[in-house]
């Protein structure tokens, strides 16, 4: 474990008034591989390194933690702190429905994570109408309207010569006659360097006015983190995240890269592949699974 | 990138270390590789930038199956398909990675070769897989022999493998459910599904390709572990390189499994598969 690693590193330093420079430096080394390891992105590594050892230099030694102990307790506080804070619930509109367009990578779990979502709401007493645009995944449509048959809640499409602008706005129109108080638009998976598919999101989002844009990402994403989340978050614009597939053995470092770079706060994570397989984000939880 | 530094310092070793951890090659393949070279700069007394990323290029296609002498100038086809039997590809990996359109890919790569390919679809459990590999089915004018959700995918399996005898296919590419490595259960549902194609045809299946995709970090890892442990890997297809990631994390499990990355998705069509390379691939990751 990382309270281990870094104990071996600063076992010598029993009975020594305080933390120095050095000693923090040398716990600090292991701290980073942890992260690395755990595919927190090489930059906010760094960043974060940085931020604890401001905070671990010159601490008094307690009697009742070791060396090793005291780092990891910053180390840990540290990331809570920077994943948690927020407001994690979601934004609802002033007047029904409130929108809430499902963005990201191809394969992350948008559809799966859309219908989570929406059953989720349900059982809140919410009444849910899905939009199906993605009109590219072959059975992309079906996929959505499978989900939506298992739960009970609506499927709002328009084939796949439609646009998806059109396809929005239709669901808009048909959540207001209908009564429903919340939209879930489920959108194809798209490249944060795919121009024209950046575009149409950003025009659907212009449009829609969404209360919430939720940027899904799979836990088990690397490096690359942190320029899909600053590409989707200068492009498009997030309002929360949903990390997808925690139910495997992926450390998830991913969710520090996304908080750091785009501040917007992880809401939700997926643990499964059932529509039932959805739970708040608990941010000391995941700092201990990052953490190793 | 190496103009900056023309000559080897620490600031180099610093730049050349966090390319290669920002490419997911992960810390462990990283150290191993930073130290190799280190003994060859002191070993061949190197000074200067441009020889040290020689030697880089060199250790990484080695380490990627090939060794400097033996990279072909051009790629060479690597998969194991045979004339006069039925071969067997099995599609895995776990959830979203790119499996089905892969599988699509391949069919058309073998299919423009003159081979004769049927499906088998062997995701009876995600909301419309099987309709999703029947739309690849129909564009590509290949069977796909499937049956309703909720079905055994051994049977599934089982049904493909006796339809592919019956109209005389070369080729049964099986497409089966993502699945996480660590799910005990549907590893062995996997297990079974390999033991209807070893019982069924001879030394099936040829290949194993586990699907990857491409922005996957140091979780890559286990999953070539387990899947290698289940099914004997023997290739591995990086999806999904069109984006930004550099997929290096097949330079961390070519070094610890040595299992042949065979093929690099690069896009959503069936066009959108290329044989992999290492030196497109290694001048991709050193931009
Ligand atoms: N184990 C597990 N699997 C998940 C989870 N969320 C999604 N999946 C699976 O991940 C795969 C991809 O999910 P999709 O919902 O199709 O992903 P997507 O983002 O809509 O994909 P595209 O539309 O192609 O971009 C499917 O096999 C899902 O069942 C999760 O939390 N845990
Ligand atoms: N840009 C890009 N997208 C890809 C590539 N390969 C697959 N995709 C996309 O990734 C998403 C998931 O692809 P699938 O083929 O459904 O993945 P899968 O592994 O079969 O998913 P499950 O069966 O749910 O586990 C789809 O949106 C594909 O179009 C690729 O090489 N590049
Ligand atoms: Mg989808
Ligand atoms: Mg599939």
């Amino acid at each position: 474990s990382l309270t281990e690693r870094i104990q071996g590193v600063l076992n010598k330093l029993r009975g020594r008034g305080k933390l120095t420079e050095a000693d923090v430096n040398d716990a600090l080394r292991e701290v980073r591989r942890a992260l690395l390891e755990a595919d927190v992105s090489l930059a906010v590594v760094k960043e974060f390194i940085n931020q604890v050892k401001t905070r671990a230099i010159g601490e008094e030694l307690w009697k009742s933690l070791t060396p090793g102990q005291l780092v990891v307790k910053h180390v840990r506080d540290c990331l809570v702190e920077l994943m948690g804070g927020t407001q994690a619930d979601l934004e609802l509109a002033d007047s029904p429905p409130t929108v809430i367009l499902m963005v990201g990578l191809h394969g992350a779990g948008k559809t799966t994570s859309t219908g989570k979502l929406a059953l989720f709401m349900k059982n809140r007493g919410f009444k849910p109408l899905l939009a199906a645009t993605d009109i590219y995944r072959p059975a992309a449509i079906k996929q959505l309207e499978v989900l939506g048959n298992q739960l009970g809640i609506p499927v709002y499409q328009l084939g796949e010569n439609a646009s998806p602008l059109n396809i929005c706005r239709g669901a808009y129109k048909q959540a207001k006659e209908n009564g429903n108080d919340v939209l879930l638009i489920d959108t194809a998976g798209r490249l944060h360097v795919e121009k024209e598919l950046m575009d149409e999101l950003k025009i659907a989002k212009e449009e829609m006015k969404p209360q919430e844009v939720l940027l899904v990402v799979d836990a088990m994403t690397g490096q690359d983190a942190v320029n899909i989340a600053s590409q989707f978050s200068e492009q498009i614009g997030i309002t929360g995240v949903v990390m997808t597939k925690l139910d495997g053995d992926a450390r998830g470092g991913a969710a520090l890269s996304v908080r750091q770079v785009t501040g917007a706060p992880i809401k939700y994570i997926g643990i499964g592949e059932k529509s039932s397989a959805l739970e708040p984000f608990h941010p000391d939880r995941m700092a201990s699974r990052i953490l190793g | 990138l190496f103009k900056m530094h023309g000559k080897v310092d620490e600031a180099l070793w610093e730049e050349l270390e966090d390319i290669l951890i920002t490419s997911d090659v992960g810390t462990a393949a990283t150290e191993k590789i930073i130290d190799q070279l280190r003994e060859i700069v002191k070993e061949k007394k190197l000074t200067t930038a441009e020889p040290l990323l020689e030697e880089m290029r060199t250790i990484l296609g080695a380490v990627l199956n090939y060794d400097g002498a033996d990279v072909p100038e051009e790629p060479v086809d690597p998969l194991n398909v045979e004339p006069g039997r039925l071969n067997v590809i099995l599609m895995v990996g776990v959830n979203g990675t790119g499996k089905t359109t892969s599988t699509a890919k391949l069919t058309h790569r073998l299919k423009s070769k003159g081979h004769k390919v049927i499906l088998a679809a062997a995701d009876t459990f995600r909301a419309a897989a099987i309709d999703q590999l029947l739309v690849w089915g129909t564009r590509l004018g290949v069977d796909v022999i499937h049956q309703n959700e909720g079905s055994d995918p051994a049977a599934v399996v089982f049904d493909a493998v006796n339809a592919a005898k019956a109209r005389k296919a070369d080729v049964l590419i099986v497409d089966t459910a993502g699945r996480l490595h660590s799910k005990v259960n549907l590893m062995e549902e996997l297990r079974k599904i390999r033991r209807v194609l070893t019982r069924e045809i001879p030394d099936a299946p040829h290949e194993t390709l586990l699907v990857l995709d491409a922005t996957t970090g140091q979780n890559a890892v286990n999953q070539a572990r387990t899947f290698n442990e289940v099914a004997n890997l023997t290739g591995l297809v990086l999806a999904k390189l069109d984006g930004t990631a550099k997929g290096g994390i097949v330079v961390a499990i070519s070094q610890e499994f040595q299992i042949p990355v065979k093929y690099i998705g690069l896009g959503e069509k069936i066009e959108d598969l290329q044989v992999f390379h290492p030196k497109p691939f290694l001048s991709a990751l050193f931009g």
